[in-house]
């Protein structure tokens, strides 16, 4: 989700 | 994972990998800022602190992996094996004035006021002025080595193919990650300056010089 940001990227 | 996103990845690796290459091949860090590439080791190493506790996938584990060994190995050649290259004098860039604020900002910005988002949070304003040092000391130098200017044009290139990513992510994936997008954004226009010169010189087989 957007509150937890994009936790995937480098 | 779209194809921005790929493309964006593989340039920070390349980029990575040619400045190893120009170390090696010239046996020297001369033109390298050691104040930058110790931002990036401090960059990695808060952001990727999740490697021990949330498993994404095998790419990213083996990225992040990557991203700490190379930066921490490059300072190792930079303060022990090619010492005698390096030359501190020039890279005079304040630190202290990039990492106050980025402190100050993940305080105010993050996605929860816990120690592992904080620290996320410090990564990802820190990366978006880290290189700051090294455009600092091409400025001061006036002139760079063509494998330097494609070490930068990629790290760049990496910088500026997130963004269409992020946009991608936007329209299909109906996801927005606010503090990764405007610090990316922050970041790339940071390069602007040194893609004009890149393109309109190096490109065009000439030296990388700024006008005096």
């Amino acid at each position: 989700g957007a509150e937890e940001g994009h936790k995937d990227e480098l | 994972m779209n194809l921005f996103r790929l493309f964006g990845d593989m340039s920070h690796l390349a980029s990575i990998l040619l400045l190893l290459y120009k170390i090696q091949t010239t046996r020297s860090v001369r033109g390298l800022s050691f104040k930058t590439q110790a931002l990036y080791v401090t960059v990695f190493v808060t952001r990727y602190l999740d490697l021990f506790y949330d498993y994404v996938s095998l790419y990213n584990s083996v990225m992040k992996t990557f991203f700490i060994t190379s930066s921490c190995y490059v300072l190792y050649l930079m303060k022990k094996k090619y010492r005698p290259t390096n030359d501190p004098s020039i890279d005079t860039f304040r630190v202290e004035y990039l990492l106050g604020p980025c402190v100050l900002l993940s305080l105010i910005f993050n996605y929860r006021f816990t120690f592992a988002e904080i620290l996320w949070s410090f990564s990802i304003f820190l990366e978006s002025v880290a290189i700051l040092p090294q455009l600092f000391m091409l400025q001061r130098t006036g002139e760079a080595e063509a494998i330097t200017t494609h070490y930068l044009a990629a790290l760049g290139a990496y910088r500026a193919l997130y963004i269409p990513n992020w946009i991608y992510r936007y329209w299909m994936e109906d996801q927005v990650d606010p503090i990764a997008v405007t610090a990316g954004i922050v970041q790339t226009a940071l390069y602007v300056d040194f893609f004009y010169v890149y393109f309109t010189k190096v490109l065009q087989g000439q030296r990388f010089e700024l006008p005096a």
